[in-house]
């Protein structure tokens, strides 16, 4: 499965949290207004957290992140 | 599978509880106001708790938490 | 499979039973209002019940608990 | 698969059945009104029997138990 | 998969049949106006006989058994 | 995958037809007015035949059985 | 898979045809006006060949055989 | 997966196209007007070929052969 | 999976392609109008080519071929 | 799966891109206005890309490629 | 599981992330306006970055990449 993410704005910032017993940041990606990133679940990652306006689509229906 | 949940406010706070024999929490995650968590269920987890106001998309619908 | 359950009063409590030849609580979940909790099935736990007012959304249709 | 149930009086009474050659009950759980129980079948159930006014969400729709 | 059967008189009788070569009466499970049962196809039971009258909800549609 | 065939008169007859090399009646079950079977394909039964008045409730649709 | 074949007239033939390098008819079966034939396709059928008026529900949807 | 083909005049041809390296016909079939045809695609069938008016019901829609 | 090709002019051309490192015409099959061919993927089929005109049923929705 | 192709103008271009490590162009594969070609992913094409006016029909919608 | 993107403006920009512990770009393709890239995740790839105006047609949605 994998979800689709648009930034809205400059600086958005996109952590992928690692499976297993321990959840920390594997990685961090930063997307500029209009960049779009489409990530997956997968072995390393089962959670991700999203900081900053964007817009997201998910299995289960769409979501805008952000302050407003 | 996997849910996704948007903070309505600051200071939310979403649990992951362990699976298996014991029910214990296993990670802890702050949200401030719009930020967005997306969690999958997994060997480790295989129950959530969310605290405060936020927004919560699963596969059979959506719902606010929070006290209003 | 899960369900997601949104306590709508304090004092909810949602008890996980057993799997297998016996049927006990294995464990106890209190709520607090607004308070929500995701749930799967999993290898030690094949039933919930719930006591105390929530909203409770299962694959089959959404159904509240409670008193009224 | 699952069923929800919903005590819609006192005194409900849910039995399960147990699967293989034998057909018995192994075990039988009281619902006051409110109260909610969700159900799998399981390797030790496969068949449940409902006494009592309940609201019961299966796959195939949404059915009432009791006398009126 | 599964049946769920509501009875709508009293004296309802719902057979189950055995898988296999031979077809028999393996259970026999008696009920009364507004009792539910709901009932499994599993590895000894491949048919099921209904007489009286029932609500029945089946994977492809409800059909009511009686005489009326 | 299984059928469900209500009975419109009495005497009506269903057939299971053996699965294999050879097809023949491996068993006729007899229905009553109001009465319902519902029966599974199987490792013994890969074809069912229905004489009599019957609504027969399949995957693809209802269809009617009898002479009118 | 199967389908169902409900007999419009008296005469009906339904033929299943052998699966394999070979395509012969292995079995015949004749239906009279009413009677309804339930075929599943098997190791042994994977084809089916209808003469006479019929009505036929498959999974792509139904279709009447016969002259008129 | 399986077609239903239904002849629509007399003197329909159908054709069983060999799987693997060759592509040849295995099989032919002739029918008249009104008779039906269901076929699976099988281990020794990857392809079909119809000539003359037919209605063929497919997965994906019903096409009309012929040459009107 | 499969495709339906029905020829809407004569002399329309199907060419099968290679499935492995090597895209190749492996079989060419001719259409006269109003024909239909059934075609599925298979171990040495991953792509076809259709010059000519003709209505193609998918799985994603009916085109047509051809040059007007 | 697969993807359907419809050109829309001549010398269209599409491209198998391989699946691994690399991302190379494995074949290439010209269009004549009004020819379709159907593509599969395979253990060798893991990315197509399409150069010119066509029409696409892909699982989750209908696109058109060119310039104008 | 797979998605299409159409360039809708000349230098659009398409990475390929690395699935494992490392997330590194592995491929980066360059579309002009109106070329479409059809990209499935692999064993390689489990998230993918684009830069520049496009459509982009996921499982869960279209969606437009760029910066109006
Ligand atoms: N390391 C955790 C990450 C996680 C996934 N879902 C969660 C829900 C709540 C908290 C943490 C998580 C795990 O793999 O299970
Ligand atoms: N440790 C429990 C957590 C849990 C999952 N679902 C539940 C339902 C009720 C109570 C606890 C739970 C388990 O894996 O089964
Ligand atoms: N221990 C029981 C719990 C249970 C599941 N479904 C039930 C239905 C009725 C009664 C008990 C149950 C079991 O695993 O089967
Ligand atoms: N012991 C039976 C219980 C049962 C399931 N479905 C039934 C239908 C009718 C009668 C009994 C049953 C079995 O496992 O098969
Ligand atoms: N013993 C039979 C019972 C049965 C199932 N489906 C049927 C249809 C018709 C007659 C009998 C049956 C079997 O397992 O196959
Ligand atoms: N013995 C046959 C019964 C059958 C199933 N489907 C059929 C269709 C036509 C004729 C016979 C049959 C078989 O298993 O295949
Ligand atoms: N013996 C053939 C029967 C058949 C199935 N589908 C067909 C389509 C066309 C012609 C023959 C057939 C086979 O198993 O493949
Ligand atoms: N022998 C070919 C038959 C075939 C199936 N689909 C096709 C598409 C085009 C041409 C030939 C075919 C094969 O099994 O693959
Ligand atoms: N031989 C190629 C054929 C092919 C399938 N899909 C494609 C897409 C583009 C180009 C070639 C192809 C393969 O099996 O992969
Ligand atoms: N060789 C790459 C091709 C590819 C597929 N999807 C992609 C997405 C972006 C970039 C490259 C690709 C792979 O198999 O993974
Ligand atoms: N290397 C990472 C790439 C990735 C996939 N989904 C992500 C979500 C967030 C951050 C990185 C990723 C992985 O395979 O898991």
């Amino acid at each position: 499965d994998y979800v689709t993410i648009k930034a809205l704005e400059n600086g958005v910032t996109i952590f992928g949290l690692t499976r297993g017993r321990d959840t920390k940041f594997h990685h961090t990606e930063k997307l500029d207004k209009g960049e779009v990133l489409i990530l997956q679940f997968t072995e390393i990652t089962s959670a991700m957290k999203i900081r900053g306006k964007t817009q997201i689509l998910t299995r289960y229906g769409t979501v805008e992140s952000g302050n407003d």
